[in-house]
C-alpha cells in the first residue's frame, strides 16, 4: 500500500506515526510547493498525517484538502 | 487495509480501539480543521472510531458525518 | 474485512460476538449521533449486531435501517 | 467470507450450522425489526439458516425473501 | 466459496454430498418456504444437491427452477 | 472452482471421473427435471461429465444443450 | 484452471496429453451430440487437444469450430 | 496461464521448446484444419511457437494470423 | 507473465536477454512472417528484445512497430 | 509496486528515501526534461520524493506537478 | 511486474539500476528505431532509466516522451 502527496503550498508536513503500542511522530518530511512524496506504510509507520494544503493520490481514491 | 480521514472541523478525534480480548482506547491524534490522517488496521489497532465532522475516504467507500 | 459503521442517532450499538464453540457478547461500542467506527472481523469476532439506526458500508454493499 | 442480514420483522433467526461430519445448530441469533447481523463463515460455521423476514447482503449479491 | 439458497416452496432440501472417494448423502437440510439457507463447501461436502423450488445466488450467478 | 448443473429433463446424469494417470467414471449422480447440483472440482475429480439436457452455469460463463 | 467442451456432433474427442518431458495421449474422453464435459489441468495433463465440431467455453474467451 | 490454438489449416504446429539454460523443441503438435489445442505453460515448456495459419485466444487477447 | 508476438516480416527475432547480474543474448528465436511466438519470462530470462517488424499482444496492452 | 516518472524539465529528482527507523536521502537519481525513469519500493527505500517539474504514472493515477 | 519499451529513434538507451543500500548502473540495452525491449523487475534491478524517444506501455498506463 503506497499513497502519493503534492504539496499545493510551502511546508506542507507528511509525518510517519509509529507502529505498535505506542503511537508517536518517528519522521517529518517537509515539502515545497508542487514538491511530490510517494510513500508507503511500512514496519515502522501505520499512520501517516498530513498537514497544510496538499492532494493524496491512492487506491481508495483522491482527497484534496483545499477546497 | 488502510483509510483516509480528512477532519472537516477542528478537534475531530481518530481513536484506536485494542485488538484482543478487551476493547479499550489506545489513541486519540487530533486533528485540526483540514488536516488528514491516513492510518492502517495493525497488531494494535482491530477498531477505529471517528468523533466530530470528517470525511472518510475507504475501499468500501465514501462515509462523511456533517450532512 | 472491515466495514464502517455511521450512527444516524445516539445511543446505536455496535456489539461484537464471540468467535469460537460459544457466542456471548464481548463489547458494545456506544455511538452518539454522526459518530462513526470502522472494525473488522477478528481473532476474538466473528459476527457483529448493530443495535439503533444507522448506515453500514461495506465491501457487500451499503446496508442502512433508517427507512 | 462474511455478509449481512437485516431483520425485516422481529423474531428473525440467524442460525449458525456447524462445520464438520454432523451438521445440528449451535446458535441461533434473535433479531428485532432493523437490527443488523454482521456474519462470517468461522472454524465452527459452515452453513447458516435465516428464518423470518430479513435481506441478506453478499458478496453474491442481495437476497430477500418478504416479496 | 458460498452460495445462498431461497425456499420458493415448502419442503425444498439442500443435500450435502461427501468429498472423497465415495459420494454419499450425508445431511438434508430442509427448508419452509421463504427460509434461506447460505453454504459453503468444505472438507466433508464438496458438492450439494437442491431438491423442490428454490433460487441459489452464486458467484457464477443466479439459478432458478420455478420458472 | 464450483459450477451449478440444473436438470433441464429427466435422468440427467453429473459423472464424475477420476484425477491421476487413470480416467475412470467413480460417481454418477442422477438428476430429476428441476434439480440443481452444485459442484466442485476436488482431489479425486478432475473432469466431469455431464448427459442429458442441462444448464451448467459457471465463472467461465453459461453453457446449454437444449437448443 | 478449467473450460467446458460441448460436443456439436457425435464422436468428438476431448484428449489429454501428458506433463513431463514427453508429450503423449493418455486418454480420449468421446463425446455424443450435446454432451458437455468439464476439464481441469492437472498434474498428468498439461496440454488437451479437441477433435471433431465442438464449442469450448474457458476464462480466455469462447471458441468454436463448426463455423 | 494457457491458451487456445484453433487450426485455421491443415498441417498447423504448435511447438513447446524448452525451459532452462537451453532453448530447444521438445515437441510438435500437428492440427489439422478446426482442431483445438488447449496448452499450459509447464515445467518443461517456456515458450510455444505456432507455424501455419491458426487463432490464438489467451488472457492477454487474440491473435490471428491468416488475414 | 507471458506474451505474444507475431512476426509481421521474415527474419524477425525474439531475444532472451540473461536474468542476474550480467546481461547477455542466451537464444534468438527467429520468425517468418505471420509465425507466433508465446514466451515467458523465465529463471533465466528478464528481458526480452524484439528486432524486425512485430505486434506485440501481453497484459499490459498492444505495441506494434510497423506503423 | 512501482510507478514511472517523466521529467518535465532538467534537473528534476527523484529521491530514495530510507526504509527503517531512520528517515534519510540515500540516492538522488537526476533526470534531464524527457527522460523517464520506472522505479520500485524496495527493502532500502519506502518513501521517495520528486523535486521539479514531473509526471508521475502509478496504479493509484496520475500526478502531475506542472499546471 | 514488466513493462515494454519501443524505440522512437535510434540510440535510446534503457538502464538498468542496482537494488541495494547502493545505486549505479548495471546495463544499458541500446535500442534503434522501432525496436522493442520487454523488462521485468529483478534481484538485480530495482529501477529503470530510459533516456532518448521512446513509448512505454506497463500496468500503469502508457507513457510517451516525443510529443
Ligand atoms: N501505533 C498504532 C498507530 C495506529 C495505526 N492505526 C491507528 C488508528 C487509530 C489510532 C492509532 C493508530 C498502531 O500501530 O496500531
Ligand atoms: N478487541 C476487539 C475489537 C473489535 C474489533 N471488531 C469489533 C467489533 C465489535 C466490537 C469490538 C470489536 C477485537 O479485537 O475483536
Ligand atoms: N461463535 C460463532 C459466531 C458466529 C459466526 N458466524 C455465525 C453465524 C451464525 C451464528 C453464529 C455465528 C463462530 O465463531 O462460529
Ligand atoms: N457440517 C457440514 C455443514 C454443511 C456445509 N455445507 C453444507 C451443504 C449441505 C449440507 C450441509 C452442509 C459441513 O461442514 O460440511
Ligand atoms: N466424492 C466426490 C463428490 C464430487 C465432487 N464433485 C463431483 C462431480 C461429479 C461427481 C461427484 C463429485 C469428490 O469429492 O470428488
Ligand atoms: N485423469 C485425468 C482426467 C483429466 C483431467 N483433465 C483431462 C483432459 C483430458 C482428458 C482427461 C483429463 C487427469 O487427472 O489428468
Ligand atoms: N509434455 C509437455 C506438454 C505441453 C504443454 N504445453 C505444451 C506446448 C507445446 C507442446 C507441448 C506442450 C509439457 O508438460 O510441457
Ligand atoms: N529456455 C528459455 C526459453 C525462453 C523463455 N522465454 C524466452 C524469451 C526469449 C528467448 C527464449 C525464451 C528460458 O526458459 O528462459
Ligand atoms: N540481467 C538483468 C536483465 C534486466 C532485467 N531488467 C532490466 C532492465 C534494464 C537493464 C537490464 C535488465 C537482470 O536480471 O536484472
Ligand atoms: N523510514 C520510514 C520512511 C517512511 C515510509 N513511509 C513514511 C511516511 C511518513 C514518514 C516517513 C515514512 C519507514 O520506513 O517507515
Ligand atoms: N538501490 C535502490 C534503487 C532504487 C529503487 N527505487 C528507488 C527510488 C529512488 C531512488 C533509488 C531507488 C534500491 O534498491 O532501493
Amino acid at each position: 500500500d503506497f499513497f502519493i502527496v503534492k504539496a499545493l503550498e510551502n511546508g506542507v508536513q507528511v509525518i510517519g506515526l509509529t507502529r505498535g503500542t505506542d503511537t508517536k511522530f518517528h519522521h517529518a518530511e517537509k515539502l515545497d510547493q508542487h514538491e511530490m512524496l510517494v510513500v508507503q506504510f511500512t514496519e515502522h509507520t501505520s499512520a501517516i498525517k498530513i498537514k497544510g494544503k496538499a492532494v493524496i493520490e491512492s487506491s481508495v481514491g483522491q482527497m484534496r484538502n483545499d477546497q
